[in-house]
């Protein structure tokens, strides 16, 4: 894109075009497009690369707005660090579990899983799979328990055995579902009886697929579980996951980790820089 | 919603007096974001308002007392006619059975759709078997046979072991032998840049020579459902579409999309979780969805 030798209107134009393919947006593509073209405007810049270097640097500025967000993780001996995992439904969150759990356990820290979702079919018994493989112990219910009691259990049973990180898996749910969304308030409340801080990470998990309604789905699940950090799944496809812009942006909230493929090994900390050069420079 | 930007587009302008084109082109701006706004593709979009504004350049948008509904109502036709006027039923085959194979990206909803259509088919008087050709995925093969106990309906499967080609084969044969039709194979969600798997996909297909090859995709999807249809459908031939998901409130300008680019038609709308949630496609419902 910028390996041409004029700087010309054409390169706004295709500029536009690439942020759009890769689900920026409008709104948030004309925004950095026109800062480019005033930057470019007022310092009188001529080279194609110079302008590529001030779009790349704007990018990262916008996501690391929201990643200095970030809070830091504190783990306490003696309390477990409860993840709760959320998100609209098939985006990669039973998943991502299973990757942050092994990613935990490479810290050498001792893990634990709640099965959260007794709604959908196998929901269960996909979690419980993934518990094995890892080691990691599953607390599950029947099919169709309440998700609150699985999560009450999980809590009694994180202290008794001094689990260091307890990741509580719960059904995929659409935003505009009220009680729902309801319930996921509902599962805090249980935690925070257990531990006062818990849980410490509210991880949302979005499809890199997802086009704009991936910021709705952000802005809803923030109104009603306080999300701290963000996870991007499916950035091994070919969708580039830029609906991560709007979010840093209207939200502020961090984009932490990404997913990059189905096995438990495919989670990488989620970097502006890194992440900015993998869409077109 | 784009209904109101026009109004104020037009609204600004008709104290003006006369219209021009270059008040079209505004109006054709608002369309286009409206659309982007909405996850019409970059290309479909383009195309798309150059042929609105064609027409509403020539056809009196100009001097219509009302512009901004005059253009509006250009735009609704033109989404209706490209997302496709006729409902198109499910092809039926020379001989029995009818065979649909389920096929799409991860998470897009094919084992929950495949049972969703199980059960709209067996309403309809048939007698389905579900195939469970899922065997990466943690817990695919129980979780088709969960969804078959719930609507009672049998599902087919040889655990995780067997190749899916193998498992489809050998469903198809159980099929014919037991009676059943339609034969709904569910398959494990895949990157269409994914070759060994797409490859999977291409060897079920000539060993089980479907009726039907259903591509599901989330009616979230952004910019890149162009590129996954396109790639399914290079390589197989789909031949109908499912939209999932269209219960939340994502405008499903991907459904335009990959409409406009592999002309492949719209079969039915998924809207919720249940095996009941299965719905008739209607352009008009879309149209107005994506218009916002
Ligand atoms: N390629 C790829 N596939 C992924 C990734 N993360 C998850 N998946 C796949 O996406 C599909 C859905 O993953 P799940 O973990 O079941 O998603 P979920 O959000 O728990 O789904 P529900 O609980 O049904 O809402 C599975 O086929 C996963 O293997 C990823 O990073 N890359
Ligand atoms: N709200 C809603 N949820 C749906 C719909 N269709 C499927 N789901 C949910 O979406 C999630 C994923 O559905 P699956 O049927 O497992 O998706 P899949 O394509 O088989 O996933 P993979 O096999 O991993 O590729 C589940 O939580 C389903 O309950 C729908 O129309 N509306
Ligand atoms: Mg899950
Ligand atoms: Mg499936």
């Amino acid at each position: 894109l910028f390996d041409r030798s004029v700087l010309d209107e054409e390169l706004y134009e295709d500029l536009e075009m690439l942020l759009i393919q890769a689900d920026v947006g409008w709104d948030v593509s004309q925004k950095l497009v026109a800062e480019l073209r005033e930057r470019v405007d007022r310092d009188r810049i001529k080279d194609p690369a110079d302008a590529r270097e001030i779009l790349r640097q704007e990018m990262i500025l916008l996501l690391e707005f929201a990643t200095r967000n970030r809070k830091v993780k504190i783990l306490q001996r003696g309390v477990p660090f409860v993840i709760m995992v959320v998100g609209v439904n098939g985006v990669g969150k039973t998943t991502s579990i299973a990757k942050l759990a092994a990613y935990h356990q490479r810290f050498g820290r001792s893990v634990m899983l709640a099965a959260g979702d007794t709604f959908r079919a196998a929901a269960i018994d996909q979690l419980s799979v993934w518990g094995e493989r890892l080691k990691v112990p599953v607390i599950a219910h029947q099919q169709g328990a309440d998700p609150g009691a699985v999560v009450f259990d999980a809590m009694q049973a994180a202290h008794a055995r001094n689990i260091d990180v307890l990741i509580v898996d719960t059904a995929g749910r659409l935003h505009t579902k009220y009680n729902l969304m309801a319930e996921l308030e509902k599962l805090r409340k249980i935690m925070r009886r257990h531990v006062e801080t818990a849980p410490q990470e509210v991880l949302l998990v979005i499809d890199a697929t997802t086009g704009q309604n991936g910021l709705i789905q952000a802005q809803e699940f923030a109104k009603s579980v306080d999300i701290t950090d963000i996870m991007i799944a499916k950035l091994d496809g070919t969708a580039k996951g830029g609906i991560a812009f709007s979010v840093a942006k209207e939200l502020g909230t961090p984009i932490s980790y990404v997913g990059t493929g189905e096995k438990a090994t495919d989670l990488a900390e989620f970097r502006p820089d890194t992440y900015v050069d993998s869409l077109f420079f | 919603s784009l209904s109101d930007r026009l109004n104020e587009t037009f609204g600004r302008l008709s104290k003006k007096g006369r219209l021009t084109e270059e008040d079209v082109d505004g109006a054709m701006r608002e369309v286009r974001r409206a659309l982007l706004e909405a996850d019409v593709n970059f290309k479909v979009t383009k195309d798309f308002v150059a042929a609105v504004r064609e027409r509403a350049v020539g056809q009196d948008v100009l001097r219509s007392l009302t512009p901004a509904q005059t253009a509006i109502g250009i735009v609704n036709e033109e989404l209706v006619r490209v997302l496709g006027n006729e409902r198109e039923p499910l092809r039926v085959p020379d001989r029995p059975p009818q065979i649909l194979l389920m096929v799409g990206l991860q998470g897009s909803g094919k084992t929950t759709h495949s049972g969703k259509l199980a059960l709209h088919l067996r309403k309809e008087g048939r007698n389905p078997l579900l195939v469970a050709a899922d065997v990466y995925r943690p817990a695919a093969v129980n979780q088709l046979q969960s969804l078959g106990k719930q609507i009672n309906i049998p599902v087919y499967e040889e655990g995780t072991g067997r190749n899916p080609v193998d498992i489809a084969g050998n469903a198809v044969r159980f099929a014919i032998d037991r009676g059943h039709n339609p034969v709904i194979v569910d398959t494990a969600g895949r990157l269409q840049i994914d070759e060994r798997l797409m490859q999977e996909l291409v060897d079920i297909r000539d060993r089980i020579r479907p009726t039907e090859i259903l591509l599901v995709a989330d009616a979230m999807t952004g910019q890149e459902a162009v590129g996954v249809a396109q790639a399914f459908h290079d390589r197989l031939g789909v031949t109908g579409l499912v939209l999932t998901k269209m219960d939340g409130d994502a405008r499903g300008g991907a459904a335009l999309s990959i409409r406009a680019v592999t002309g492949v038609p719209i079969k039915f709308i998924g809207t919720g979780e249940k095996l009941d949630a299965l719905e008739p496609f209607y352009p008009e419902r879309l149209a107005g969805r994506i218009l916002g």
